[in-house]
């Protein structure tokens, strides 16, 4: 048989967050290294 | 001992915190129901346990074993490693229904323990994993091979068309399991093979911005994955692209870009299996309204993965939305046209 499931799209966990001012707060507690990534390019390679 | 095994990279459990696309399955007897991510980027089925003790789990559908008159106890545990934390669970089969399929005895995993948060607000229960066994956690067969032993779709294929629309469009997804959707897609379709069996693997000929050839110019290898949201390569060649497309960094690694500028930015073209694919600023720019006003943010983010065949791009729904996908078990290929 070939079946058809139809997806539905929802606003991602991100946008979410960032529609209620919480994503920043949220990427701090759970994912610190994202504010390094800002400068990683400073750095050598590796 | 739970049968570890070492997941994706820490990025995984963040990727989902940019899915969208989900659709909904049916386990047990009587059914219950789940809503999933059919994820071309792992290779398992887990929905929470009525035993999970997670705060995720509290805001999800949890599947009632005791409830199942087809349920098979299984007891062992499972582990899926994520960045922040183990998601922990225990095996099971079950009977489970995916459109008008039925799969008989299919292993899954209930979740007793989701780490972090995100998976909180996700609007997804669980995740059905559509990558080859090799990448499957929980042991025994996944989905789509089970699917296959059991013959219950007519061609070992299956594929998928991802919507750019917001909600309301119609559709705003299809998958497609057993065949192809002709009118969703414009023929011919280009076949790449497969490179290495775990994820849907590729290679890359190279990437190129505004048609001068800037990264991969030996190729690279590539994942077509429909559980990651965005393009992403090794950081080292994603910041210069960022740079080429003119998005310059916030202070929580994502990338902006202004919205007035994205008929003027360049082009970004993919080179697969000797064919271009190419997405405009306004194919790759992500669009989102935050009060009254209007953010464009890149597309693409930095991930390093690195793999035997060298470091992984991973082609998600920013490509997908553009592109439609079929993965051929049958001949180990990916297939791809424009949407």
């Amino acid at each position: 048989a070939v079946v058809r499931i139809p997806l539905r799209r929802a606003p991602s966990i991100r946008s979410q967050l960032r529609a209620d001012g919480l994503l920043e707060e949220f990427l701090r507690d759970h994912r610190p290294d994202m504010f390094s990534r800002r400068y990683a390019h400073c750095f050598p390679s590796g | 001992t739970p049968s570890l095994r070492l997941g994706r990279s820490s990025e995984r459990i963040y990727n989902f915190m940019d899915a969208q696309y989900y659709a909904d399955i049916r386990l047990g007897t009587p059914e219950q129901n789940f809503s999933v991510i059919f994820d071309t980027g792992s290779a398992d089925l887990w929905v929470p346990s009525s035993y999970c003790v997670s705060q995720a789990c509290a805001s999800h559908r949890r599947f009632m074993a005791f409830d199942s008159s087809t349920f098979h106890h299984d007891g062992r545990m499972f582990g899926i490693h994520y960045g922040s934390g183990h998601l922990l669970g225990v095996m099971a089969r079950d009977t489970l229904k995916v459109g008008g399929l039925t799969i008989l005895n299919q292993e899954f995993g209930e979740s007793v323990y989701e780490p972090g948060s995100t998976f909180v607000l996700a609007k997804f229960d669980g995740v059905l994993g559509m990558g080859y066994p090799a990448l499957a956690e929980i042991l025994g067969n996944p989905v789509f091979d089970n699917m296959l032993a059991q013959k219950t779709v007519d061609e070992p294929v299956f594929s998928f068309y991802l919507s750019r629309r917001t909600s309301g469009g119609n559709p705003e997804g299809e998958l497609m399991l057993g065949g192809t959707d002709e009118s969703m897609y414009i023929a011919p379709i280009h076949w790449i093979p497969v490179t290495a069996k775990g994820y849907w693997q590729i290679k890359l000929d190279s990437v190129a911005v505004q048609g001068v050839s800037s990264f991969c110019p030996r190729g690279c290898q590539a994942i077509v994955d429909t559980g990651t949201s965005l393009i992403t390569g090794p950081s080292h060649d994603i910041f210069n692209l960022q740079q080429l497309i003119g998005a310059t960094p916030t202070n929580i690694g994502e990338f902006l870009i202004d919205c007035a500028r994205l008929s003027s930015l360049p082009h970004v073209t993919f080179v697969l299996g000797g064919k271009e694919y190419t997405l405009t600023a306004e194919q790759y720019v992500r669009k989102e309204m935050l009060g009254d006003r209007e953010m464009c943010f890149s597309g693409f983010q930095s991930v390093d993965i690195l793999s035997p065949e060298g470091p992984l791009w991973i082609l998600g729904d920013v490509f997908l939305t553009e592109f439609y996908s079929v993965f051929d078990r049958g001949q180990d290929r990916v297939g791809l046209a424009p949407a």
